[in-house]
């Protein structure tokens, strides 16, 4: 049976695409 | 049994976990190539009972990963209350930033994760800290549409 392994935890960028107020 | 300690932190394997650091003790505070330790990846996946079981053994949780991402920043990010304030419990810095200028209530909010954001506030997280992209946790909120975070953050100000 294959291991399910979990991905390293990330976090997410804290931008929107937009300039920034 | 080919799972390292941090697969099994963050599928909350606290049997097979406790084997092996029982066997090694240092393997507590081992941290991956990025820097992650074993309470950095049950934190992530919302293992709250891995959490802790690793706080119980005696794991560091002010311990930074390579890009400064903590374990309360993880947690807070994944919506995870209950790990929040257990890592709240163990007096770990709650205005660490990261890579992104990211803090844990940067993060809560940017999540949508109202309860998080309330329990950030609550043990004094610092409103004015900006992420690099120059958003403020009610900047960030406006701007995503987070209304019930937005809310908390207006009654937190209120009752200062």
């Amino acid at each position: 049976t294959q291991l399910s392994l979990y991905t390293s935890p990330s976090l997410p960028n804290i931008t929107l695409g937009l300039p920034a107020t | 049994d080919s799972l390292s300690v941090h697969q099994l932190a963050a599928q909350g394997e606290i049997a097979k976990l406790d084997e092996h650091i029982c066997k090694d003790d240092s393997l507590l505070s081992k941290q991956d190539e990025r820097g992650f330790t074993p309470l950095m990846w049950a934190a992530a996946f919302g293992e709250v009972a891995t959490v802790t079981y690793l706080l119980e053994k005696g794991a560091d949780p002010r311990v930074l990963a390579r890009e400064r991402e903590s374990a309360l920043s993880l947690a807070s990010s994944g919506g995870y209350t209950d790990i929040v304030n257990t890592l709240l419990k163990h007096h770990v810095e709650i205005n660490t930033y990261d890579w992104n200028g990211g803090t844990p209530l940067l993060y809560a909010v940017r999540g949508n994760h109202v309860k998080c954001v309330e329990s950030l506030l609550g043990r004094g997280a610092d409103l004015t800290m900006e992420a690099d992209s120059g958003y403020s946790p009610m900047d960030l909120a406006v701007a995503l549409g987070h209304k019930k975070v937005q809310q908390a953050i207006e009654t937190h100000i209120l009752n200062l």
